[in-house]
């Protein structure tokens, strides 16, 4: 399954 | 965070900064596309939707973001109010700055669509975000082509803004090597954005580095 994305980046 | 992406976060600030200079410090708005202001304003909104999630991931990112919404907005709004105190630029403005948006809207859109992280409208916000960025400099980029000379401190403006998403790329290369995770979207969006940049880095780099004219196809 996809990763839950933690979009830490700007 | 390793030197590249501090590199690049500070690149795309002080891209902002300089715009912001140069239309305060120079008092006209000549050569810049404010399609292309409107549309980082609208990557930024849908980027960072988490801003209202509270979930903050550090402090320095949701400075950062909050100054990425607040000065994008600036530039909109300085560019907008020079429709009275310089009416004549203003029109220039709308009369050159002519690429079709729609397209750049509707193919992101479309993208964001099909390729996102999850079917969740945070996610495919945050894929728009990220197709939306990797082209929102070419209104001004097709501006400065088709003016074929411009202030240098568009040009460095531009080339401040090229360099923060290239640095990114050695960024993802260096996270997947200590970290061993890599986002695929921001990648090839990433990789886009530098392509469309390509060109003009060649241009800067025979302008500024040799000091020949800028004399744009």
């Amino acid at each position: 399954g996809e990763e839950t994305m933690s979009h830490d980046e700007l | 965070m390793n030197p590249f992406r501090i590199l690049g976060d500070l690149s795309h600030l002080a891209s902002i900064l300089v715009l912001i200079f140069n239309i305060k410090s120079t008092n006209t708005i000549e050569g810049i596309s404010i399609k292309t202001q409107v549309l980082y304003v609208l990557v930024f909104l849908t980027r960072y939707l988490d801003l209202f999630s509270f979930r903050l991931v550090s402090f320095y990112n949701t400075i950062m973001k909050l100054f990425f919404i607040s000065s994008s907005i600036y530039v909109v709004v300085l560019l907008q109010r020079s429709k009275t105190t310089q009416a004549v630029a203003y029109k220039t403005m709308l009369l050159t700055d002519t690429f079709k948006v729609q397209y750049i809207l509707l193919g992101t859109l479309i993208a964001a669509f099909v390729i996102n992280h999850k079917f969740t409208f945070v996610e495919i916000a945050w894929s728009f975000s990220v197709w939306l960025e990797s082209v929102a400099i070419l209104p001004q980029l097709f501006m400065l082509s088709k003016s074929g000379k411009s202030k240098s401190l568009t040009v460095h403006y531009i080339f401040a803004l090229g360099l923060y998403r290239t640095l990114y790329i050695p960024n993802w290369i260096w996270r997947y090597h200590t970290e061993g995770v890599i986002d695929k979207i921001a990648l090839a969006a990433g990789i886009i954005q530098t392509l469309v940049y390509s060109d003009f880095f060649y241009l800067y780099y025979k302008k500024v580095i040799k000091r020949s004219a800028l004399n744009l196809p």
